[in-house]
């Protein structure tokens, strides 16, 4: 007899952890302590906050093939408001990120999935302080009740905010294998400080060891902005709830404007000339015949103006040379921003890098290739970005043949990055971004083959 | 002000579509068939019925860059009990396949995720219909409603069923892009009938072309078999909800032999002492410590006998040589099925073969990769995948140059298949896995250099 079940979020994604990167100790440690710092960077910069972010792993057992570590992580974020501090890290699928604005948090999971490792592993509860810089700091010790998908308090207490502090800190026990993960966790925090030089970023691993990046700029990068979905972005569903949720006496004209991105008065009037139907009529009065008439006219009209691109938060080519320079010393560095694009409704700019020689890591004529999408530094699952795909297509047909190692740098910034998981290692070959992937490549590919050409032609020169 | 929300599973997934395979319509459309199609495959061999499996696919209408699509399928399976069906298909992580169990479904997702696309991309309501073979046939005419991840009722009704019919019909309407995922979708029903060749599949398409794949062997294979977890798969959650959901006066000693795969008496008996724990020590009276405690030992002991492989369900090598056989018509043949082996407690069996020349795709030398997991052919994804890294890695050694195309073909079976998404096209690197898929692989490319040599000699002795 077959058993039917119905699970909640938390056990889903508790059965499934190694779909969001909790595979193994070693992954899940570093899992841990990238999506709680990227939540510590969007709390941060989502507000216009110069980033103060601390982390502290200290080692306080061993199992047979793993150590059990205390993970601290305090930011100067935003903080969380007191009537969600609970949900937001103590329930899977809650989140302040489900609009459509630029973010590296996107699934409301990674923290909650983190606390819950640390709770599976060690059994011990979660202590979590938080202000906004109001009155008060809250302060919650509690667990993730798995079944319900709800936290479970143990204690609370309030405190006086004296000093007008705000930010968030979050302390709690995990398994791990730092020796395995180091490199990792390393390199993670190298290239994340170098496109993020406003801020000031602290670990402090087990070995005592003292990694510090310094804030070399005191200006935040502009934060990125929410937007209203776009015609091109949405689905039939999406548009039906759409109009549910707009007043049945509202006009079509009305709506267009008022739901959409971009689409102004005029912009609507030529729509719905397109789609014959008449701008006065009544939401109410639409049926099934005119919503379908109206969806698929939404998605074939190429008359809407593209997606603003204004709203997103790139590196910026200067943070991005200057970061490189500082971080490998190369002897050769280039730079390339494509111009802005979109993928189905979401605007996605990405800017590239190409760096030769110096302190670039491997052989003579390696390309290592750096990727990053939202800021975040992706250091899994190569062999499936599109970025990787694009680079080996590549190198068949330029056969860069270089006397010392590169390195290609490649940022996607979108109100949507196409991950292939939720383990947000890997993106998606969507046309639109494999493009214009490409062809920043390809510019930063023949500047290279055209500055080798001059320096091999002045060695040349030189020596006759 | 930031926008703190919950999402409902369904509205996660309906955000997040791509990550379960809706990318864009091409693979959607496949996606939206191979995942019902797996739901009839299970219905059938987890029952030992021998699968009589239908899939019509219609073209209905047009839009700007896609297709409408009439999707028919109807099975012989176990049929769905009437009050689970509008769940089964109208509700997202319900599932029977909540089990520790080989079987293609797992994660209670693909065919309500494909029914919701269809929903959304045409806003029409599905049709199903099924019966466990008892006196009632069932029909539901629903939509999914996805902010509470709920089945909305259009119609039901009850037939007689007069001539016992057994199975599940389902019907619905979906956008696609056929001319796109044709290849892939016939390549998915090739492979699926070279190694089940009990199951008679008949697949129509759009250009009413048929594509049958008669049954040739009237023998179920032995259906895998639902097991408690072992204990090297548990970790400190769910230890402590196996402890609260059993009688709290139980002994520990009759906890271990009740809870865990393969554990008797005798084997408890010697764990506890290990474990420094008294085994007739009561559930009731053991405190956090202890259980702890039992938990370290649990993950530690090293007496555990390994995982019961009989409960797997492996192609087998007769089914493996003649389906590859009849499908490539090449001139050598090998397999290979390595030992059971067991990752995290979760029992798996590696079985591969080697095929050279005949109708074997791709150029001279070329080495085609054919990956199955759980009996499901993977199609996308390669580049990420733990098999396809070995085989890219043993290449470098092995040096293989070939006057015709080789391909290898890879079977995982187990009761949990480390999948790198909720897509189900690419297996994680875990280590126990990729050490079997390279011994595997290295005995086929040995055998095949022998073989060859052999060829070469041969032909050299003949010339003389
Ligand atoms: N350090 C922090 N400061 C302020 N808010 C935070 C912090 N950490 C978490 N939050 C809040 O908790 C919510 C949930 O965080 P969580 O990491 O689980 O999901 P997410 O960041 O929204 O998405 P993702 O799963 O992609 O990371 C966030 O959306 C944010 O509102
Ligand atoms: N054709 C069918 N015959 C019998 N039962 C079915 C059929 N299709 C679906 N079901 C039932 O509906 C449940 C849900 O199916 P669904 O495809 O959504 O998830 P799943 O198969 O359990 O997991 P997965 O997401 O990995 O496919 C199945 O577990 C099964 O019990
Ligand atoms: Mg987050
Ligand atoms: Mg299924």
């Amino acid at each position: 007899m077959e058993e039917y079940k119905e699970l909640s979020p938390s056990e889903f994604f508790y059965r499934n952890k190694e779909i969001a990167g909790f595979s193994n100790p070693a992954r899940s440690l570093y899992t841990a302590i990238r999506e709680l710092f990227e939540n510590s960077m969007d709390a941060c910069e989502l507000n216009e906050i110069l980033p103060e972010i601390v982390i502290s792993l200290r080692k306080v057992g061993e199992r047979q093939k793993t150590e059990i570590y205390r993970l601290y992580i305090q930011d100067n974020g935003s903080g969380i408001p007191k009537k969600h501090i609970l949900n937001a890290l103590g329930k899977m699928l809650f989140s302040s990120k489900y609009v459509i604005r630029q973010s590296r948090g996107t699934f409301g999971l990674g923290g909650t999935m983190s606390l819950l490792y640390g709770q599976i592993t060690t059994g011990k509860p979660v202590k979590v302080v938080s202000s906004t810089g109001n009155s008060q700091i809250h302060q919650y010790v509690f667990k993730i009740d798995v079944r319900s998908n709800q936290p479970k308090i143990y204690s609370e207490k309030s405190y006086r905010n004296y000093r007008k502090w705000r930010g968030t800190i979050i302390e709690f026990y995990l398994e791990g294998n730092y020796p395995k993960a180091m490199r990792y966790i390393i390199n993670y925090f190298k290239l994340t400080a170098a496109i993020t030089p406003h801020a000031d970023i602290l670990f402090l691993d087990p070995y005592g060891t003292m990694y510090y990046f310094p804030r070399t700029i005191n200006k935040t990068p502009q934060p990125p902005k929410k937007i209203k979905p776009h015609p091109h972005g949405i689905d039939l569903e999406l548009l039906k709830t759409l109009i549910e949720r707009s007043p049945s006496h509202m006009t079509v004209k009305e709506f267009l404007v008022k739901s959409f991105h971009r689409v102004g008065s005029s912009t609507a009037v030529k729509f719905l000339k397109y789609a014959k139907i008449r701008p006065d009529t009544k939401l109410g009065d639409l049926d099934d015949t005119l919503i379908d008439r109206l969806y698929t006219a939404l998605t074939s009209y190429d008359g809407f103006i593209a997606p603003n691109s204004d709203i997103l938060s790139p590196i910026g080519e200067d943070v991005l040379r200057e970061g490189i320079t500082k971080e490998f010393r190369p002897e050769y560095i280039d730079t390339v921003t494509r111009p802005p694009s979109s993928y189905r409704g979401h605007p996605f700019i990405v800017e590239a890098a190409l760096a030769y020689g110096g302190e670039i890591p491997g052989q003579a004529g390696d390309i290592t290739l750096f990727r990053y999408a939202n800021k975040i530094p992706l250091l899994y699952d190569e062999g499936s970005d599109v970025s990787y795909i694009v680079l080996e297509r590549l190198k068949q047909s330029y056969r860069i043949s270089s006397d010392k190692p590169l390195a290609i740098f490649i940022h996607i910034a979108s109100t949507k990055v196409p991950f292939k998981s939720v383990g947000k290692e890997a993106i998606a070959d969507a046309p639109e971004i494999e493009r214009e992937i490409e062809l920043a490549m390809r510019t930063l590919l023949r500047n290279f083959i055209k500055y080798r050409r001059r320096v091999v032609r002045k060695r040349e020169a030189v020596r006759r």
